[in-house]
């Protein structure tokens, strides 16, 4: 099953310095174009792969936010993307990015579970 | 390898291969795992993917994955946060011991994970609110999810059972014993390995004493003694981070068994 290398050249074709696009730009649709045939290409031998469907819906899903046609180019483009750093310097996200703190204003605390998997 | 789930049931199982131990709407996780010794129905986790779904504002679809011998402190895409959204930083990777063990903070679903690699294999620990577990899109087919439902029951072993007919050809030395089993356990010398390490016999005692016995591994030890640190950080309940009862049955088969 090669779904892992799908998903890097995904990234890789939608992350790097060379081409300074958006997630609105047709080259955005050619990457999920690509990333989508990649993925067919390896349907059979991912079958019952979580990563594999994980990803069959993602690429839906995005075809469908940025209203992509299934038919059209496929070559590789690149587009650039944040460097985590930066992303990282950001520390006012909004309140719904934290669980707790919206949580503790209208209710009471939550009640958190544990799952453990270890040894033989 | 040794499962304790959700509600707090304890089980040894074979799942062999993938297996989906948490598939909600905000995150799958999913281990493979793979027989101790050749031939042998004892397995450990040698490989696993976690899948952060993409959410709101907040974070961007990422991927983790952890292999033997591989445990990264990034994502699959190289990141260690959420991404570009506005919310990135509620999803972060710390690096606790290189190459040993990992944390990931996902604060937009109150979640913590740790990842360690403990000798050859991996081991999972996850505390996550009851709410973000239960949400699930459509329940019935979730019969698989290990952390909520527990294994199936042709999927146990029962300790006892397991040694008795286990063949001792399988745990003597051959091309696959791992390398770091030197000797092979009695039932005494396993229980006073294990009591240096976990001096309480609750079930993680006795997880370690099979893990020893079926494959002679010392490493077996550790893994159950950071299980259990890792049950001491993340439990809420502190009354219940000691285990005595082994549960043998899903809720839904122990009626059909009768």
């Amino acid at each position: 099953c090669k779904i892992l290398k799908c998903n890097s050249e995904f990234w890789t074709a939608t992350s790097g310095t060379h081409y300074p696009g958006s997630e609105d730009t047709p080259e955005f649709c050619t990457a999920l174009r690509a990333y989508s045939h990649c993925t067919r290409r390896t349907a059979r031998t991912c079958r019952g792969d979580l990563a594999y469907h994980s990803a069959v819906h993602g690429i839906e899903d995005l075809m469908s936010q940025h209203n992509c046609s299934k038919d059209g180019p496929t070559s590789q483009p690149r587009l650039r993307t944040l460097p985590p750093g930066d992303s990282q310097e950001r520390s006012d996200s909004p309140e719904i990015c934290h669980y707790e703190k919206s949580f503790h204003k209208h209710s009471a605390p939550p009640n958190y579970t544990h799952c453990g998997l270890f040894g033989d | 390898p040794h499962l304790r789930t959700f509600t707090d049931r304890f089980q040894t199982c074979q799942v062999r291969g993938a297996w989906p131990l948490i598939d909600n709407n905000y995150l799958n996780v999913q281990v493979t795992n793979t027989p101790v010794l050749p031939g042998s129905s004892a397995t450990a986790t040698s490989k696993l993917t976690i899948i952060f779904k993409n959410f709101q504002e907040c974070v961007e679809q990422k991927v983790y994955q952890a292999e033997m011998d591989e445990l990264p402190a990034a994502f699959a895409d190289g990141s260690k946060n959420g991404g570009d959204k506005h919310g990135a930083n509620s999803l972060k990777i710390t690096e606790k011991v290189s190459g040993q063990h990992i944390e990931i903070q996902a604060k937009y679903i109150g979640t913590t994970i740790i990842v360690r690699q403990v000798g050859r294999y991996l081991t999972f620990a996850v505390r996550m609110p009851e709410e973000v577990v239960n949400a699930v899109e459509d329940r019935d087919n979730q019969g698989l999810y290990l952390c909520l439902r527990g294994c199936p029951l042709n999927e146990q072993i029962d300790f006892q059972a397991f040694h008795a007919t286990e063949s001792w050809s399988t745990r003597r030395k051959g091309p696959g014993t791992p390398v770091s089993s030197p000797q092979v356990f009695t039932y005494e010398t396993a229980t006073a390995r294990c009591k240096e390490k976990l001096p309480v016999e609750d079930l993680y005692f006795q997880a370690c004493v099979f893990d020893l016995l079926t494959t002679g591994d010392v490493n077996f030890t550790l893994a159950a003694y950071y299980a259990f640190e890792d049950v001491k950080m993340l439990h809420s309940n502190k009354d219940k981070l000691h285990l005595y009862e082994r549960t043998r049955d899903l809720p839904g088969s122990a009626a059909a068994s009768g």
